[in-house]
């Protein structure tokens, strides 16, 4: 459901050039559990954004479901991101002047609604009870501890129901307790969906529970490319 | 070094309240290496935001380098901070239009220069070199990968020299060797400078290190109120 060929990114600081992917090929199948893992500044979070139709490769090939997104002009990019994908950003990226309930509930309402208007807040409701937070949702991000902050972002990437997660350090900011219950949600809904979870984390416990590793270092693939 | 009598934080949401911290008192004493641990919510950053004169409490007493903080104003209690605090937060807050070395260098700019200028310059670059960080000093923050930009809110932290240093997660976008450097580096200047670190945390590694562990559970401690 993911495939990369030869891919590589580079970023421009002024007159030097920053090359932080140097040739990646990976293959991932649909309903996979996978992890991208390695040092701080290896790569992975640009890996994420590439496979999230967040940004694009310097050059090398990435098809996601089956589409090479070369051929997708960025509205359609744009499209494809919010039908297939759900993402959770290392720095979160909470809409400060909405609450728990409504940053969970902001990207069912980009799309068309697939739910009765009951089913859809009971399914919100739900969401927000697994990742802990049901007493906490009239709360703003800034009324929030990092850890609550963590697991607002993470709901909001599930609500959805994506056909691929993308989890970049997911349980940074989680004690070990959260992290487990966080993961075993992530397993429950790959198991019942068959959706697919693409993890970057340092987080040794991720890294145990996955079924395959892409280890990352200095912006190529050391081990791991096809699960 | 820091004392806390009967300390209580409530915050309001709404007419709702939130009581974050429940009657805490404890002593750490100066040169100490501890950490306070506990589950996600439970209260850490608004403990260390109190040590940390970020935040008052709504009632009970903290006292930091013997004075009762409740005596001073606003100014004063600034003061305090800049000449005898250094702290590393949860999120960061670098400053977006400034590069590394800029941030790094940022708090020396705040108080009265200690050095001479070229030694003010070496020991920046120093610092910058032991967070790992030195081939991207013209970086600014969002021309870096998470765990670099938690990197230079250390090194922005330690270069006033500090005599109290708050780590709130210093360590939550860091892969454990990378972690491990950065604690090392904070034991040493522990051991040099008899710096004092208070940490918050959830990476079982510097729960390790540290000489005691302050245990927070929903707003109380529950063990290890006394060094
Ligand atoms: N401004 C605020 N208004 C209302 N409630 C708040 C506010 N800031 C924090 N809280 C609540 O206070 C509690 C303690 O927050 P705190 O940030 O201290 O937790 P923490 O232990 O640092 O958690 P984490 O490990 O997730 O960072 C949380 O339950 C949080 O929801
Ligand atoms: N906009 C940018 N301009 C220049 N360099 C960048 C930019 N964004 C990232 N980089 C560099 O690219 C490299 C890879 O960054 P990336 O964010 O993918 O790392 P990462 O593996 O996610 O690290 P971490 O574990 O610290 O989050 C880093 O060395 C970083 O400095
Ligand atoms: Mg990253
Ligand atoms: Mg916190």
């Amino acid at each position: 459901v993911v495939e990369l060929k030869e891919v590589h990114k580079d970023y421009s600081l002024g007159k030097v050039n920053v090359p932080a992917l140097k040739g990646i090929s990976l293959t991932i199948g649909e309903g996979d559990f996978v992890s991208v893992a390695g040092p701080s500044g290896s790569g992975k979070t640009t890996l994420l954004n590439l496979i999230g139709c967040i940004d694009r490769p310097t050059r090398g090939e990435l098809h996601i479901t089956g589409q090479n997104l070369e051929r997708l002009r960025d509205r359609e990019l744009t499209e494809l991101r919010h039908r297939t994908l759900g993402f959770i950003f290392q720095t979160f990226n909470l809409i400060p002047v909405l609450n728990v309930y409504e940053n969970v509930e902001f990207p069912l309402l980009l799309g068309k609604r697939k739910q009765s208007r009951k089913e859809e807040k009971e399914w919100i409701d739900h969401i927000i009870n697994e990742v802990g937070l049901g007493d906490r949702k009239k709360h703003r991000p800034n009324e929030l501890s990092g850890g609550q902050r963590q697991r607002v972002a993470i709901a909001r990437a599930l609500v959805t129901r994506p056909q691929i997660v993308l989890a970049d350090e997911p349980t940074a900011n989680l004690d070990s307790a959260t992290s487990e219950r966080i993961i075993e949600l992530m397993k429950k809904i790959n198991e019942e969906q068959k959706t697919t979870f693409i993890f970057s984390t340092h987080d040794p416990m991720i890294v145990d529970m996955v079924d395959h590793v892409i280890r990352l270092h200095d912006g190529v693939i050391i081990s791991g490319s096809t699960s």
